[in-house]
């Protein structure tokens, strides 16, 4: 599950994490 | 001791709540009642639309960007997806801060947060609209429901059914205090498919829901039937981002138009 939402789990695991488009 | 408990709970979402959003209900119905020295500029036709790019949302729609020949429905899609994916990263944020989430298994915390973000944000969205139209740019642009509605098919079926929703919704007179509670509620939710650990995640839910009802009680001694009203609310969001999910698979399909990695993360597989 983690694999598949890599973005989800970054932003679970770091603090602040910009994401951009 | 448990009643201590529990308004120690609503008290750390609340703030949670209040720290994570960069919008809420408080902020935007002051801007809604035009309790603010400068009005929102009003998006109601293409013009207004283009003067607002080149101001208000310069950063979001790239001007100088691969978007600026895009055609105005393609441009509009694109910033409700730069708002998505802020308001999933604030989500984020404000589901660590529920007491107990950050020590769930990991994979549960993915799976909450993908069935659960959406649900949430639209929850959310109704405090930032009213019948007329939607707060956008951090409540400096307000964009009319009729000009949304006058969008091309499918895009213009894109927001009528959350200012439905939002109608209803905003008829509950919820404040930010009953809105923290609810969205933790959303989020921690032991029914989502393929949960690990549901008991744990169920006794989340359970002192969430529990601490939600003795607030609302105690914040709308008028309406003792605000509690059913909101767990109705619950399934009502559920059947919103269905029908969501599905018309955003349809754009998909039918449109050139990309979608963001981390929109495409929660969809993906999603019901």
């Amino acid at each position: 599950l983690k694999e598949k939402h890599k973005i989800l789990h970054q932003l679970l695991q770091n603090s602040t994490s910009p994401v951009d488009l | 001791p448990q009643l201590a408990d529990q308004k120690t709970l609503a008290k750390q979402i609340y703030e949670a709540y209040l720290k994570n959003f960069n919008m809420n209900k408080a902020k935007a119905r002051t801007i809604l009642t035009g309790k603010t020295s400068t009005p929102p500029f009003v998006i109601h036709d293409m013009e207004t639309l283009q003067l607002a790019e080149q101001t208000l949302v310069a950063k979001m729609v790239g001007s100088a960007g691969a978007l600026k020949d895009r055609e105005a429905e393609v441009r509009i899609f694109h910033c409700c997806q730069c708002t998505s994916v802020e308001t999933v990263t604030e989500l984020t944020e404000f589901a660590k801060s529920v007491p107990g989430f950050s020590s769930l298994d990991l994979n549960d915390q993915v799976t909450l947060l993908k069935y659960g973000v959406y649900e949430a944000l639209f929850a959310m969205l109704a405090s930032s609209m009213n019948k007329d139209g939607l707060l956008v740019a951090y409540g400096s642009g307000f964009i009319t429901r009729e000009f949304l509605k006058s969008l091309r098919r499918p895009f213009s079926d894109m927001m009528e059914p959350k200012f439905q929703f939002a109608m209803k919704f905003n008829a509950l007179e919820l404040d930010d205090s009953d809105l923290a509670l609810f969205v933790a509620a959303i989020i921690c939710c032991g029914d989502r498919p393929g949960l690990v650990n549901v008991a744990h995640i169920e006794r989340m839910q359970e002192s969430i829901v529990q601490v939600l009802q003795h607030h609302l009680l105690a914040n709308h001694p008028d309406d003792t039937f605000l509690f059913p009203k909101l767990l109705q609310k619950l399934a009502d969001l559920r059947q919103l981002v269905t029908e969501h999910a599905q018309l955003v698979q349809e754009i998909k399909k039918t449109e050139d138009t990309s979608l963001h990695p981390l929109l495409q993360e929660i969809y993906r597989d999603m019901y």
